[in-house]
């Protein structure tokens, strides 16, 4: 009777986790999930843009075949009348839900989220999202300013609350739900942070004293980068603390110190989303549906943090293309666990070190295109078949392969190969 | 299984140089797309020539390429698309 999806994709989500082997991060939540799930090292975004990234792996077509390279298409009116991955769960039986930033909002999902073709019910979306870019934070002078680093405490913000907090509430709210009518779901949960403004609780600053964060390895403009390949961060320059910088576009740099401001927000912001995953698992444990569950982790694009000289995404370097992407299911990357016996306990960044080792890891290169069809093959649906050369006319179809075939591949483990590669040492 | 996983990515610009739309040009101003072809060993990017009213790309009309070599490159800062042959890799991207 087919397993409910848990889908949580996050807004500029590069793999800086400790599953992933990143030593400054601590993302003890999203580590302990990847403790039981089936990791992908290497998976990218068709495009390090929201929309089209969005649109392609809802779609599972491609931006070309999708036609959105910006934001200003509706792909069922200007490309072709394409289902989407919870619309065909919708038509299998499923009660289809969106809490946060699943569709990029605007033109590009019909100002709808695609409801109601992707959803049963209207999509949920955190009244504070409208404050997102206002003047909100706090800075030295104790005015408020619309600033790229943006550490607030949350009392002080409007309704008291963060947009990705009010998510949770409501996720864990239709879990209880669904708890109650039996009902097969596929909830999809979008987090806004880490992308920018990077405002989130001041507290997690604690855990990264300015004195530890360091540069990017390379933060120049590689020689022989083709000038069509470098991205001028357009985006940060416009907020506030920024501007007041004064730098040169479109190379800059940004001063040593605020691109040091920056990678320590970044990571701030991924530890507050860490324990918002921490809070949604945890309520999934509660209800009793971590056995019968399935969990999807991952992004929409990565972020650059100053490597090549660049911010932001809107390039092909692997820094804003490459992406988290793990799956938990249960009864295959782990064995079910007795009833009432607790998977996903909430874990406190504050005080719980890294030490989780992801349940079984794949290195292959994966995109994703592909979660469409993986998510079927996974939930016990007939897979999508592969898109035709030209597929503007068909509904049902993927440009993407099903990656379920690695999960059972006696994978090669790395560390024997050549030594231990990072994804090992978390 | 005995195939090479491959990953494709793209990313449009309007010119040649960056300027204040290059990170985010609508769909009537690109005019260069940057297809991406990425193994386990390389990534190797094409910046071609890009009709957004046909929505075609011209692979005759190159702009730039890049290419790197993950083992010894891993972070990509040595573009050796000038000094290497690489119509294979050329005749797998199409």
């Amino acid at each position: 009777d087919g397993m409910n999806i848990l889908f949580i994709v996050v807004d500029d989500l590069r793999p800086v986790l400790g599953c992933y082997g990143d030593k400054t991060v601590k993302s003890p939540n999203i580590d302990q999930l990847a403790s039981q799930s089936m990791v992908f090292s290497n998976a990218y975004a068709q495009q390090a843009v929201c929309a089209p990234s969005r649109v392609s792996f809802l779609t599972g077509r491609r931006p070309d075949t999708t036609r959105l390279y910006d934001f200003y298409s509706y792909w069922r009116v200007h490309a072709g009348n394409y289902s989407t991955m919870p619309q065909y769960f919708k038509e299998n039986g499923y009660m289809t839900l969106s809490v946060g930033k699943v569709f990029h909002p605007g033109v590009s999902s019909n100002y709808s989220d695609d409801f109601p073709y992707s959803w049963s019910i209207p999509p949920f979306h955190p009244s504070t999202e409208k404050y997102e870019n206002d003047k909100t934070c706090r800075g030295k002078d104790g005015k408020l300013y619309a600033n790229l680093v943006c550490p607030v405490d949350v009392t002080e913000m409007p309704s008291g609350t963060l947009p990705d907090m009010q998510s949770t509430e409501e996720a864990i709210r239709l879990l209880n739900v669904m708890k109650t009518k039996k009902q097969k779901f596929f909830l999809a949960v979008g987090y806004h942070k880490p992308h920018i403004p990077l405002r989130y609780p001041q507290e997690f600053l604690k855990l990264y004293p300015l004195e530890n964060i360091t540069l990017a390895p390379d933060p120049w403009v590689p020689e022989k980068l083709p000038s069509v390949a470098y991205n001028p961060w357009t985006d940060i320059r416009q907020r506030d603390d920024v501007k007041a910088l004064n730098v040169s576009f479109p190379y800059g740099p940004l001063p040593d110190d605020f691109q040091r401001q920056i990678r320590q927000s970044y990571y701030a912001a991924v530890s507050y989303l860490d324990t918002q995953v921490g809070l949604l698992l945890n309520a999934l444990d509660d209800v009793g549906l971590s056995n019968s569950t399935i969990v999807v982790f991952t992004a929409d694009h990565g972020w650059s943090l100053g490597e090549h000289g660049e911010w932001a995404k809107y390039s092909n370097f692997d820094v804003a293309t490459r992406v988290p992407l793990m799956f938990y299911v249960p009864g295959l990357t782990t064995s079910s666990v007795s009833e009432g016996e607790k998977i996903f306990p909430y874990l406190d960044p504050f005080s719980h070190g890294l030490g989780l080792v992801p349940q079984g890891q794949s290195n292959k290169v994966v995109e994703l295109v592909s979660l469409f069809p993986t998510l079927a093959e996974l939930a016990g649906l007939r897979v999508p078949p592969a898109c035709p050369e030209s597929s503007f006319h068909v509904a049902l179809c993927t440009e993407g392969a099903s990656i379920v075939r690695y999960f059972n591949a006696s994978e090669e483990k790395v560390e024997e190969k050549n030594g231990c590669d990072d994804t090992c040492r978390c | 299984f005995n195939e090479e996983p491959v990953a494709f990515s793209q990313y449009p610009r309007p010119a040649d140089a960056p300027q204040w739309n290059s990170d985010k040009p609508k769909l009537k101003d690109i005019r260069i797309m940057g297809y991406s072809m990425r193994t386990i060993d390389y990534r190797y990017t094409l910046w071609v020539g890009f009709n957004p009213n046909n929505f075609s790309a011209d692979f005759e009309d190159v702009h730039a390429g890049e290419l790197y070599m993950m083992e010894t490159d891993p972070n990509q800062d040595y573009n050796i698309y000038n000094n290497t042959s690489h119509g294979s890799l050329l005749k797998k991207i199409l």
